[in-house]
């Protein structure tokens, strides 16, 4: 198969905290009841 | 026989692609509406997680950041919610910790970092992501796991606490061995226990239970390794607690009873291959006391003895013992006040906390080692019962 071909890097995606996705989680739709 | 044509499996690359605008749907059948003891008994052990990361790579092989980022928070968010809906449902629970750190592992495994890349084919390599470092969501998720392992010891707690009591106490299986029965102590547990609902085989048999849907569910062994010590700790917390506040429970015969229960959890340990995991230490402090029901305590001697034999236990539970001891017949006697001073000067010097009663609460730290898998991506299919027609393999 030979070496793998160099790849360029990788982008580091910043992640929120738990806590701060939960707050981004607004848009969602509600239980219905 | 349907003979499905369209595409050799070795053409596929492992990714499911979807519409944007189907993230809603995709968690919403995957994770919210998704119950375990139904179409989930037939998949994959970590099927969900697999398809969510299959999922993911699509997302990074478009890259496209905004995908990867909104797919992820839906899947937490998604993740989060069903828990909270069924977070005293044990299975529930089980299902998504074991899901949840399968997808760990599959950020690692298909990270690109060569330390987590040791155990990979090289068709496992070309399936890495490519354009998006995701260690801070890797974090993210870790974080998530602890939680979710929290919830599922609390479920655990729960349904163990009131079967505890009295499979390690009240109920005697060794007949005839406690002679007189303290007074009272069958009127007033008749209510509960009236059937034998709560025995040690009915413990044992709850352990196995939870034991085998943990394993159903593809929960890494080190992972089950983890709860079963923390199942253990609760055994023995509890179990110590209760004979610490109750005098009915401090005599000979029950130090005989606890250690006959202690070696059933033993035998339980060996014959699930779990010997090795650390639950029999917590059971330390327990031993002590069964032993200390039974050992003499009378003489210097014999003082010397309890003091090297009882380090798991804090000197307030020595003594606590040691005066709620009830003899049950007449060939035993009470401990004298004489006694219990000479273990209180020979202990005197002990640097430790004065601790009664243990933290029944206590969560020991978890941890998720890395699992990669040999199964490969290319080779998953998705049963229909999931209702994911709209994911295209890629």
């Amino acid at each position: 198969l030979g070496p793998r071909p160099p790849t360029r890097p990788r982008v580091l995606l910043k992640a929120p905290t738990l806590a701060e996705m939960e707050e981004m989680n607004i848009s969602e739709e509600e239980d219905s009841p | 026989h349907p003979v499905n044509i369209a595409r050799r499996e070795k053409d596929f690359q492992g990714m499911l692609e979807y519409k944007k605008e189907d993230e809603m749907k995709l968690v919403k059948n995957l994770i919210l509406e998704l119950k375990p003891r139904g179409v989930a008994v037939n998949l994959i052990p970590g099927l969900p997680a697999y398809i969510l990361f299959m999922c993911l790579r699509h997302a990074d092989y478009l890259n496209d950041d905004q995908k990867v980022r909104t797919l992820l928070t839906s899947t937490i968010n998604s993740i989060k919610k069903i828990l909270k809906k069924r977070g005293e449902d044990f299975e529930t629970v089980s299902f998504w910790l074991s899901n949840t750190c399968r997808f760990l592992h599959c950020l690692k495994q298909y990270s690109g970092d060569e330390t987590f890349a040791k155990h990979n084919t090289p068709r496992q390599n070309e399936h890495c992501l490519t354009n998006f470092d995701l260690a801070e969501y890797r974090q993210v998720i870790s974080d998530l796991a602890i939680q979710i392992y929290q919830q599922l010891i609390k479920c655990i707690e729960g349904t163990l606490h009131a079967m505890i009591v009295y499979g390690m106490l009240e109920h005697e299986t060794i007949q005839g061995v406690s002679g007189v029965k303290p007074t009272g102590l069958r009127k007033r547990t008749a209510s509960i226990a009236e059937d034998d609902t709560y025995t040690l085989e009915s413990m044992l048999r709850q352990l196995s239970a939870f034991h085998s849907t943990m394993c159903q569910h593809g929960t890494d062994p080190e992972l089950i390794k983890q709860v079963v010590k923390q199942e253990f700790y609760i055994i023995g917390a509890v179990t110590l607690n209760n004979l610490l506040l109750r005098k009915d429970m401090c005599s000979w015969s029950k130090g005989m009873q606890i250690r006959y229960n202690v070696s059933q959890l033993e035998e339980w340990l060996r014959d699930k291959g779990l010997m090795n995991c650390g639950a029999k230490e917590t059971l330390e402090p327990l031993i002590q006391a069964a032993q200390l029901l039974q050992v003499k305590k009378k003489t210097d001697e014999d003082a010397e003895a309890i003091c090297s034999m009882c380090h798991a236990l804090t000197t307030s539970q020595i003594v606590r013992i040691l005066n709620l001891y009830t003899p049950v017949n007449e060939f035993e006697e009470r401990v004298s006040i004489a006694f219990i001073r000479t273990i209180q000067t020979r202990l005197r010097d002990r640097s430790e906390s004065p601790q009664l009663l243990m933290d029944t609460k206590m969560i020991y730290p978890v941890t998720f080692p890395f699992n990669p898998s040999s199964l490969a991506l290319e080779t998953i299919q998705i049963p229909s019962s999931l209702n994911l027609g709209f994911l295209t393999r890629v």
